[in-house]
């Protein structure tokens, strides 16, 4: 039974979350 | 420093975690390639503490009833608790070779002589699907205790997985199943079963061109 969630970008999240490190 | 720096409890700090691939070239040489990572910081005082994340934010994505994060967190200690976004490697060419090795190493330190346990959930829909458990002891080096799991072999489940993930024709699908699949590592005193570290990885899949990436995060509950 899979619950419906909500996506991970509707969440309380810092900014960083959605931001990959460009670091060699 | 390291407390609040990087993922380190007051009992015991990570010092090292990836999961890679081992593909032989010859006999005596191989290619090694770094599905995720995070390696040896050195930070100081003078560098910013780690962000934090409400843990609720994520409490559905990791098992929710009986041991489960949420009732983990209540029992602490805080400070033991962290999210790790990977942003996951996965250029490697992977072909179905029995020569290929699959693994997983980590390394950790501590002030205290111990035997430590970490348990380690593979959830889909913040259900369990595989765990391993896995017991280690200490080794006196340098004036501190240091725990190292030296290439554990990757489950079935997982090499299946990352052969699916790859097989996607497009990031964004990749994204899309990786929203549900996440893995809980829970280190703890094997005697005295207190916290040692408690970790929650979320992935995505990296799109630069130097590999594996990576945000730790402390968890906390305001």
């Amino acid at each position: 039974s899979k619950q419906e969630q909500v996506p991970m970008r509707k969440r309380q999240l810092p900014a960083s979350f959605w931001e990959e490190p460009r670091l060699a | 420093p390291w407390q609040g720096r990087s993922i380190a409890s007051s009992k015991l700090h990570m010092l090292e975690f990836s999961a890679f691939l081992e593909q032989p070239q010859d006999p005596e040489t191989f290619n090694k390639h770094l599905f995720v990572h995070i390696g040896q910081s050195n930070p100081t005082f003078s560098d910013p503490y780690l962000e934090a994340v409400d843990i609720r934010q994520i409490y559905d994505k990791f098992p929710e009833k009986k041991g489960g994060l949420k009732e983990l967190f209540e029992k602490g200690p805080p400070n033991a608790f962290f999210l790790v976004k990977f942003w996951a490697d996965l250029s490697a060419n992977l072909q179905d070779d029995s020569s290929f090795f699959y693994g997983v190493s980590s390394q950790y330190e501590s002030s205290e002589n111990m035997i430590i346990t970490s348990s380690t959930k593979v959830c889909s829909f913040g259900k369990q699907v595989v765990e391993k458990v896995e017991t280690e002891y200490a080794r006196f080096e340098n004036g501190r205790y240091v725990f190292r799991i030296h290439r554990s072999p990757l489950c079935e489940y997982m090499i299946n997985f990352i052969h699916k993930l790859k097989h996607l024709p497009e990031k964004y699908m990749m994204n899309s199943v990786l929203e549900n699949f996440t893995i809980l590592q829970v280190v703890t005193n094997r005697d005295t079963l207190e916290t040692l570290l408690c970790i929650a990885y979320v992935f995505e899949v990296s799109t630069s061109e130097h590999g594996a990436q990576h945000h730790i995060y402390r968890l906390v509950k305001d």
